[in-house]
């Protein structure tokens, strides 16, 4: 078991419903409260806590108030509608808000229905009860504390709390006796780590010129998907799209502040993209590349483009590199130049791999898209393309080349969350050789 | 086998950050998951929720992911304890 590190420092805790389940559950105000009555004794059966309802009016007052919330609730724990997240707790303190049990109200509340049918409140709230008192998560099995919901625990009147949970309570509020509450006494187990006096400084940063480029004008050298997040370079610039969608600051980072190892001076990058089997990240400037691991350059980099071995059709060795990515769709990489492109099939342990045979291939394989792209990504649902020149980008569905409607959408706009009046207009959708007559239209 | 599709994946590290299992996005230092430090909060989950610790986002972790829980996280950092700290001062 884990302890919060927190507790109560009186054992008598009042207890109130502040709302009841309003959405999907068919369970009557009393039911509710029986089960939250029962779901609170489990925890005091084995300890010298003892709770008290409060009426509506004292509610303020009370330690442990109980309500059934939708959506954003102003706790910074938004619900999510039915699954995913069930229900929450905050830990012991002082604040109005500690104690505090928060239900999904869009959740089907039920007690002993069988498992499927909805989620059992007297199991969800015998766990959220555990975090009101100071447990945290347990990965022992069997244990309340586990965070994962597995279904009713059984009888409200009957069930007996797993051995690890009544440890865990009896160390915050000791082994249940028959005369008045003792407090804890002891140092709480396991011991929490020391957390430092002082707050420390926050360290400085070497904020880029202001004269950076503007990121509602598009034309980014290299778009990549890197650990799930979206990098766009533009000259000796950057900006990050993090995985909830938002970007890290408006304004770009320097690259050679973060990416360590490139040349002083660079101010363009051709492509970037991560590898499938090492995650080892690849620069493409020129007729170079760099290997990164993580941030920085492996040792032994730039070396030549020409050990990529890529030829074009004329049989000129290639000396640029536009676009490169792994096509989630297929897990193959993809390298773009001129108007040609290459496969490539990784391998474990090879850092550069060769390209596959019959390549390269006519980049006007890729329907509807510009044939010499900024850069690619993989994106989105599982095999989406997303091309980007200028400043659209272009998606290709679900692994697929040839789509019947390909529509430029607004780079400023979808991804650096420029106003659409500064975006410009979208282009005309370029390479879009198919014709759909219907008898219709 | 395909790498798994980027939003998966991206789910995968955001319902890792969430539930304290990797340190959340920093703006201020800008820092990059590592790759050892994406295995190693996939293996904490895995060994966290009893299952076969891969260090992959494999089909019975996403599995495990999408299972209705409680939305407290697992792991409690010092780190979220300092911030939760300042932010109550």
């Amino acid at each position: 078991y884990t302890l919060a590190g927190s507790s109560w420092e009186k054992t008598n805790l009042r207890w109130s419903v502040l709302s009841y389940p309003r959405l999907f559950s068919t369970l009557s105000p009393s039911e509710v409260e029986s089960i939250l009555f029962h779901a609170l004794k489990v925890w005091s059966d084995n300890t010298n806590l003892q709770f008290h309802s409060t009426s509506k009016d004292e509610a303020k007052q009370a330690e442990i108030r109980i309500s059934f919330e939708r959506s954003l609730h102003d706790d910074g724990y938004p619900f999510d509608g039915k699954g995913g997240t069930l229900a929450h707790a905050f830990f012991p303190g002082q604040a109005e808000i500690n104690g505090d049990t928060h239900f999904d109200d869009e959740e089907t509340w039920t007690y002993r229905e069988p498992d499927g049918v909805g989620t059992d409140l007297f199991t969800v709230a015998v766990h959220e009860f555990g975090h009101a008192l100071g447990l945290s998560h347990s990965s022992a099995d069997p244990s309340i504390m586990r965070p994962y919901y597995q279904g009713p625990v059984g009888d409200i009147t009957s069930y007996i709390l797993p051995m690890d949970d009544v440890q865990a309570i009896q160390t915050l509020y000791g082994v249940k006796m028959n005369s008045a509450t003792i407090p804890p006494s002891g140092p709480l187990t396991p011991r929490l780590p020391e957390l430092p006096k002082t707050p420390r400084p926050p360290r400085g940063t070497v904020q880029p010129n202001p004269g950076y480029p503007d990121r509602c004008e598009g034309g980014f050298d290299a778009v990549a998907n890197i650990r799930g997040e979206v990098f766009f370079f533009k000259g000796p610039y950057f900006w990050r799209m993090q995985r909830s969608g938002s970007l890290v600051s408006l304004a770009p980072a320097s690259i050679k502040n973060f990416w360590m190892g490139l040349p002083p001076g660079t101010n363009k990058i051709d492509a970037v993209y991560e590898k499938k089997t090492d995650g080892h990240i690849i620069f493409f400037i020129g007729s170079q590349f760099w290997v990164f691991k993580d941030t920085i350059a492996m040792p032994g980099y730039p070396r030549p483009l020409s050990e990529w071995g890529m030829r074009t059709r004329g049989g000129r060795m290639v000396e640029r590199v536009d676009a490169a990515f792994v096509w989630a769709h297929n897990g193959h990489t993809y390298v773009f130049s001129g108007e040609e492109f290459w496969r490539f099939t990784e391998n474990q342990g090879q850092i550069v791999p060769r390209p596959d045979a019959d390549y390269p291939r006519s980049a006007s394989l890729w329907k509807g898209v510009p044939s010499s792209p900024d850069d690619i990504i993989s994106w989105g649902k599982a095999g989406d393309t997303y091309f980007f020149k200028g400043n659209s980008y272009w998606v290709l569905k679900s692994g697929g080349l040839d789509q019947d409607v390909v529509s430029p959408n607004s780079t400023a706009t979808d991804w650096m969350f420029c106003p659409t009046s500064t975006a410009g207009p979208l282009p005309v959708t370029p390479n879009y050789r198919k014709c759909n007559c219907g008898i219709n239209n | 086998a395909p790498a798994p599709a980027p939003d998966l994946y991206s789910r995968g590290m955001d319902w890792l950050s969430r539930y304290g299992y990797l340190p959340p996005p920093d703006p201020r230092t800008g820092r990059l998951q590592t790759k050892e430090g994406m295995e190693s909060a996939i293996r904490q989950m895995q060994r966290f929720a009893g299952l076969k610790e891969t260090g992959k986002l494999d089909e019975a972790t996403l599995k495990q992911m999408s299972m209705p829980r409680c939305s407290l996280p697992d792991i409690v950092s010092s780190e979220d304890r300092l911030r939760k700290r300042r932010k109550k001062r």
